[in-house]
């Protein structure tokens, strides 16, 4: 199964 | 005070088609510049980046850096009662509490104004990096389109595959699978912007959903060309050139295996 990955494990908030 | 003047008046009117059901809420910030905005979706899965440059529009003025906090479906519905020709411009103070949008008929006979009230909205700002993308492929934004439409009846995630050759778009679910690989094109092959073109480091694969690509291939009406930048184990980035004014570019973070 794969699994849906959040935008913010990539991108670091400002 | 901020005053923004686009003879095409349509553009803004895609745009904002091209955004508003991915996301509900999003300040623009205007600065001078030009008009930029950021936002996730809600469940942040993508995020969506406008970039609309000063020089782009026929007359642009900023006074001062303004954030004009929009809930894109009430400008959606507002940007309705403008005509296909019509010039819109767009005005604020400098600190405002209304958006003022003007309608001209290319023959100034019929003139209208609306203010869209602004809310405050807080976001939380990504930074996103500069990346060199592995991938780079650039097509044709119609047959974009029409592959994730058509992928979309048949499953929910679409793994994309890079290599030289070309781009490998898969899709599996309870009825079967498919593929639809397009392949770069040959450099007598017709017209620049129907033309599939591949920049490649090293092959990737990734998984994205369906649905979100989906919502970004709203922004077809924007350009002919859309491009896609892809690395292993990051967000795809769904590009789409506007011609002579900026882009919007979608990023979508991928489904990875467990």
């Amino acid at each position: 199964a794969t699994k849906q990955k959040s935008m913010l494990s990539f991108f670091n908030k400002k | 005070m901020f005053e923004a003047r686009l003879t095409e008046g349509s553009l803004l009117k895609k745009i904002i088609e091209a955004i508003k059901d991915l996301v509900q809420e999003a300040n623009v910030d205007c600065s001078e510049e030009g008009l930029t905005m950021q936002a996730m979706d809600a469940s942040h899965v993508s995020l969506c980046s406008l970039n609309m440059r000063h020089g782009g529009f026929d007359h642009y003025r900023c006074d001062r850096s303004i954030s004009l906090g929009l809930n894109l479906a009430n400008l959606g519905k507002i940007l309705k009662c403008a005509g296909n020709d019509d010039v819109v411009t767009l005005k604020a103070e400098d600190e405002p509490d209304t958006l003022t949008l003007m309608f001209e008929s290319p023959n100034q006979e019929r003139i209208s104004d609306f203010e869209l009230k602004l809310m405050d909205i807080e976001t939380e700002h990504l930074g996103i990096p500069n990346e060199e993308y592995k991938c780079t492929i650039s097509m044709p934004s119609g047959e974009f389109q029409r592959i994730v439409r058509d992928l979309a009846v048949i499953g929910e995630t679409c793994i994309i595959t890079c290599t030289k050759e070309g781009v490998k778009f898969s899709v599996s679910g309870d009825l079967g699978n498919g593929n639809v690989t397009v392949r770069q094109s040959s450099a007598a092959d017709g017209d620049e912007k129907d033309q599939v073109k591949i920049q490649m480091e090293e092959p990737v694969t990734l998984n994205f959903a369906l649905r979100y690509l989906g919502f970004f291939t709203k922004a077809t009406p924007l350009g002919s060309t859309v491009k896609l930048h892809m690395s292993p184990d990051v967000p795809i980035v769904v590009e789409y050139p506007i011609d002579g004014i900026g882009s919007i570019s979608y990023f979508l973070a991928p489904k990875i295996d467990e």
